[in-house]
């Protein structure tokens, strides 16, 4: 899976998620990489957010709302949100993946509870961030 | 205001020190030339959406990721593509499921959400609204990869499934890194 959050010089956030699935999946399986507010979620009130990880809880969390729902109704730092949802409820239900998000002010969180996730940030005037582990 | 981006490729299992230094140098590029073609587009103060399709177009063509070029497979052998797009300023939103032959399914996301009443479009209907947008068609083989058909051919025996034909149109066999499998089988569990 991947996925991107982007904000503009106009203050627009937008976010994306493109992926094959799971390996040998069955039966016409859909994860949340397609569904609004689980995979994938976007609101210039609040957040941006792209997911990749095991999408069946991913979709019954909402995540990528929910971190924004936090961001925008409990006033959580966008890292807090993220790492409310993705560290502590997902890794509660058994769930395992992770997140890229970004706000309208340009702060940028990463969080994800397995050992590694292919990642990258730039923002306008710095350098260039690339992790894996 | 100041433009930013942030890019995932997958998560998983990736264990440090399991990767080749060649393989985890391809990715770090990839993901280093992805963030070049977002900043391309917002430095020259294009929108958020057009850096997402950017960004992800170059990720689809890359037979690394698992999306687009590079996708795995079902177990039927094929590679069925989703993707969605959401504009933050006016909450319009845009998905597909289950495309097979859309060389860049963020556009098509795209496309649902400018151009059609609908949010999702699943499937040959998907694929119909496709051809009608006039975007890229390409032959199911064209995301055929060796790697990520070995992957497919292994996930099916461990579960006592059959084998399905190879796809009209893939290429002849050739030989795979089964280490490079058994570290695909843990990184590449879910999408």
């Amino acid at each position: 899976t991947v996925g991107v959050v982007a904000l503009d010089r106009a203050g627009n956030i937008a976010a994306g998620t493109s992926t094959g699935g799971t390996t040998a999946k069955r039966w016409g399986r859909v994860g949340d990489s397609p569904i609004i507010g689980a995979g994938t979620y976007a609101n210039n009130a609040s957040c941006g957010v792209s997911a990749t990880g095991t999408g069946e809880y991913f979709i019954r969390l909402t995540v990528a709302s929910r971190i924004c729902a936090l961001v925008e109704f409990q006033g959580l730092d966008l890292q807090a949100a993220s790492d409310q949802v993705i560290g502590d409820e997902l890794t509660a239900m058994g769930g395992d993946g992770g997140i890229v998000a970004l706000t309208p002010g340009g702060e940028i969180a990463w969080s994800f509870n397995t050992p590694g996730m292919y990642r990258a940030r730039l923002s306008e005037g710095g350098e260039p961030v690339v992790a894996i582990y | 205001g100041r433009w930013a981006l942030v890019i995932h490729g997958g998560a998983g299992v990736i264990e440090r020190g399991a990767m080749t230094p060649e393989r985890e140098a391809e990715y770090r590029d990839a993901m280093n030339a992805a963030l070049v073609r977002g900043e391309a587009v917002l430095d020259q103060g294009g929108s958020a959406l057009d850096a997402i399709e950017a960004v992800i177009h170059g990720m689809e063509d890359d037979p690394l990721f698992n999306a687009g070029r590079g996708a795995v497979f079902t177990a039927a052998g094929r590679n069925e593509l989703d993707a969605s797009i959401m504009d933050g300023a006016s909450l319009e939103a845009g998905a597909v499921a289950g495309v097979t032959q859309v060389r860049h399914p963020i556009s098509l996301a795209r496309a649902v959400m400018d151009n059609s009443r609908h949010v999702m479009l699943q499937g040959e209907g998907a694929e119909t609204f496709a051809r009608e947008q006039e975007l890229e068609i390409v032959p199911p083989a064209y995301f055929f990869t060796e790697r990520r058909w070995a992957a497919m051919e292994r996930s099916l025996g461990a579960l006592g499934l059959p084998i399905p034909s190879r796809p009209d149109g893939a290429p002849a066999p050739t030989g795979v890194d089964h280490g490079e499998l058994d570290r695909d089988a843990r990184e590449h569990r879910f999408g």
